[in-house]
């Protein structure tokens, strides 16, 4: 009879059950209309199976989005988890999109599975990419604006993973700043 | 604690979901 180690057939369980989300820019419909659950998993093993079935990124129309959010959080301002919160915000250039967006999107997506920001990744409410034609834009969501310490520390963890150059700066900014804004740039609450 | 798994690790599994 043949042994086989548990390690063969036991899924790596990952701290948090995750959902993604599709959003597809219909403007006949509603913004809420145009969100789509996609699939929930919560093993190593379920990640890569959705992941390796679904359209990368940058084969992405122009007003889709992708959204990983833990589950049980709707990848929406008006979340009760996320509208006290805010994002750190990856803004691509044009160019980008060919060069970064798809391995920047799987460095995020790897961060938040693999909870790399230690205790801190308990801020982190999910992340976002948006496939838009004047610049595509990435962001890691986290659930409390005034929380200095963990923002900080995921901005720093992130901008490395990402390899963002040191003189680059990345900016945190909140949810209410994004909703309330009058011209097309957002006030920075922090910066790394 | 909790469930960490660096890049690398998770990176190795991409290709083997198919054969599980």
């Amino acid at each position: 009879q043949e042994i086989v180690s548990p390690e063969s057939y036991i899924k790596h369980p990952l701290q948090n059950k995750w959902s993604l989300w599709f959003f597809k820019n219909d403007k006949t419909k509603t913004w809420q209309a145009n969100l789509c659950l996609i699939s929930t998993f919560d093993t190593v093993e379920d990640f890569w199976a959705l992941y390796n079935h679904i359209q990368l990124s940058s084969n992405l129309i122009s007003g889709c989005d992708y959204s990983l959010f833990k589950d049980g959080i709707e990848p929406m301002w008006e979340d009760e988890r996320n509208k006290r919160g805010g994002r750190w915000l990856i803004t691509l250039s044009k160019q980008q999109r060919r060069q970064d967006l798809d391995r920047f999107w799987l460095e995020t997506l790897l961060c938040l599975v693999g909870e790399t920001f230690d205790d801190y990744s308990d801020e982190v409410c999910g992340a976002v990419v948006n496939i838009r034609s004047k610049g595509d834009k990435i962001a890691i969501w986290t659930a409390d604006f005034d929380n200095r310490e963990a923002i900080t520390h995921i901005g720093r963890v992130y901008k490395e993973r990402l390899g963002i150059p040191i003189k680059m700066t990345i900016g945190y900014q909140s949810h209410s700043d994004t909703a309330t804004k009058s011209g097309s740039t957002t006030k920075n609450k922090f910066v790394v | 604690g909790k469930r960490q798994y660096n890049r690398d690790f998770l990176l190795g599994f991409q290709f083997m979901a198919a054969c599980t």
